[in-house]
Formats: C-alpha cells, structure tokens, sequence
C-alpha cells in the first residue's frame, strides 16, 4: 500500500467520522442529504459482499466493516433519531435518476458478467455520483455549515487521493482498471467547484455560501 | 493480465 493510498482511506474515514460526531453533537442533520447517505450505504454494501469470501487483509476487513457500519449508523440517525431535524423540503434529488443508469452500466460495462462482479461495477458507478443529492441541497439552500464543508472536504479529496494511487500503481506495476479509473475522475471533477469554494472562502474562516 | 479489479482496495 502507498502513502496516496493509505491518506485516501484515512481521508474517507475521516469524512464519515466528522459527519457522524456533527450530527451526534448537534442533535441535528440540518443541511445534511439523507438521500446522498442512502446512497452510500447501498455503495458500500453491494461492494463489500465479497467481505466473508475474499479475505485480504486484517485492515483490509476492518476498514470495510467500519465504512458500512457508519453508513447505516449515518442513515439511522437522519431518518430516525433526529429525523425531525432533517431538511426533507430541501433534499429533493431524484435518487433513481442516478440508481437506474448505474444499474444499467453495471450490467453493459463490467470486467466480468457474474453477479458479484456486477454488483462491485454499480457499486463503483454509483459511488461517482453519490454526493450529487448532498451537492443539490447545498445549492438549493445556498450554504453549507463549516463542519458541512470539512466533511465534503475529506470525501472528496479521498478520490482525489486514490487517483494518485492508481497513478502510482499503474508505474509502479503496471496496474490500471478502466472502470475505477474513469469513475474516480468524474467522482473528483463533481467537487472541482465545491473544492474551489473550500479554499477560497472556507478556510480562509468564511462560512460556504453560494452567490446568489 | 494487468487489467485486474483494484480489489484489495476499499
């Protein structure tokens, strides 16, 4: 594993963890997607099926366990314990929008038509596009709160990173899959205009806010 | 083959 690598695990370790402890400190998911968290927790199992078939490594198995159990942990909290707190009015984004052409692409373009494989294609698919219902509330509303933005910070900076690895990889071993490879560039461009925001306005101590 | 699925990655 290289450095790229491994700060792209951490980094999307960490965008879990600050969404988790926001919403648990504040009592509140105010300003947060339901639908992109849905979204994600789909991601995340349809990937990780191969968890008991495929063992390979200790981290490996414990990253994946920790990714779905904060995801479903994520969802719960939204939809139930702080459901009264949750922006429904705003979050308005069209899941099957992004879910259906997924689907389809799984099934058209994949290394191999077995239902695991496919199943890791959507997953890969659906992952690029994700963030778009969060990304659509942040526009509807015009703001984002400041620990909002370090969330959406570290996720997307997480693919960033594993373009880097894969970069690495393909000169170092020769490694590339087209499929990731193509996904992960149109996961990070998704962030291009939110990344330039972040650095123009958020970390020089302004809260996000769209012009109107 | 080097066209393998990145899948010792997360």
């Amino acid at each position: 594993m290289n450095v790229f690598r491994f700060l792209g695990d951490l980094s999307h370790l960490v965008a879990i963890v600050i969404l988790l402890l926001k919403i648990w400190k504040t009592r509140s998911c105010s300003g947060i997607s339901g639908r992109s968290q849905i979204l994600f927790a789909i991601v995340f199992t349809t990937r990780y099926l191969d968890l008991f078939s495929n063992f390979i490594s200790v981290y490996n198995t414990s990253m994946k366990i920790v990714y779905i159990t904060c995801s479903y942990a994520t969802v719960y909290l939204i939809y139930g314990k702080f459901k009264a707190t949750y922006d429904f009015n705003h979050d308005t984004f069209r899941i099957e929008f992004l879910l259906v052409p997924s689907a389809i692409l799984a099934f058209l373009v994949n290394h191999d038509f077995s239902p695991l494989e496919i199943l890791w294609t959507f997953s890969i698919y659906l992952e690029s596009v994700a963030i778009l219902p969060q990304l659509f509330l942040v526009s509807k509303t015009g703001e984002a709160e400041t620990i909002t933005s370090h969330y959406l910070f570290a996720l997307g900076s997480y693919r960033l990173l594993y373009l880097l690895n894969w970069l690495w990889r393909y000169f170092s071993q020769g490694f590339y899959d087209l499929i990731a490879l193509l996904s992960g560039i149109l996961q990070t461009v998704l962030y291009c205009d939110f990344f330039y925001l972040y650095i123009s306005k958020v970390l020089k101590g302004k809260k996000l806010s769209l012009p109107a | 083959d080097n066209l393998i699925n990145p899948k010792d990655e997360l």
